[in-house]
């Protein structure tokens, strides 16, 4: 499974 | 964006305020641990290179470049400008033993074997950990000016209202990251000692003196 990106908080 | 992630990140922004404000009317960073502002400092850079590679939102890049630019402010005025009036010799915690396993833990634990995901993940956990010099300073000193109590509270609401915005996320998103949940759990715990004693005397007009 590919890696996707969330870190959207900070 | 729902109500607890907001005022988290309100609450955040108004700690390192607070922080500026103090050092800044006083001329002085005495009783501030210079060690968990650099660990700060750290925390938000390894975290925020995301500015480069990922577009969320202007509100996002905007908070992130105002929390990186008070952090190195904070810490050019602790090394800096007021270095005279840094107690160096209470701010003894050993920051290897954190650093080594954050590190450590870092590249074991992670979502993905990146250099940015494990940056990332080595800021959440340094971060559950960075206050420990600051809260090992004021039990060694064994008193904390109010206004850095304040500071405190602000940066502990802030932990405490993200947990609520992960339990809010999870019922309303299905979102969760597990890596920052149980890192928000763990530096969550650490304040609550805190909590109680700024309940009980802070809030009660007292200076904050343990005996």
């Amino acid at each position: 499974r590919e890696f996707v990106y969330t870190h959207d908080e900070l | 964006m729902n109500i607890f992630r907001i005022l988290g990140d309100v609450s955040h922004l108004l700690a390192m305020i607070i922080l500026l404000v103090k050092i800044w009317r006083s001329k002085s960073c005495a009783g501030i641990s210079g060690k968990s502002q650099v660990l700060f400092a750290i925390v938000f850079t390894s975290r925020y290179l995301d500015l480069f590679t990922n577009f969320f939102s202007i509100y996002n890049t905007v908070m992130k470049f105002v929390f990186l630019m008070c952090a190195y402010i904070t810490v050019y005025l602790i090394y800096g400008k007021f270095r005279k009036t840094f107690d160096n010799e209470n701010d003894s915690f050993r920051l290897e033993f954190l650093l080594i396993p954050v590190t450590g833990l870092s590249f074991l634990e992670n979502q993905s074997f990146t250099p940015l995901e494990i940056l990332w993940t080595f800021s959440i956990y340094l971060e559950s950990v960075a206050i420990l010099p600051q809260l090992f300073m004021i039990s060694k000193t064994g008193e904390a000016e109010t206004i850095t109590t304040h500071y405190l509270f602000f940066l502990g609401l802030y932990h405490a209202l993200y947990l609520a915005n992960w339990i809010w996320r999870y019922q309303t998103e299905n979102y969760y990251d597990q890596i920052a949940v149980v890192s928000g759990v763990v530096q969550t715990i650490f304040y609550c000692d805190f909590f109680y004693l700024y309940v009980t005397k802070v809030l009660k007009g007292k200076k904050l003196s343990l005996p």
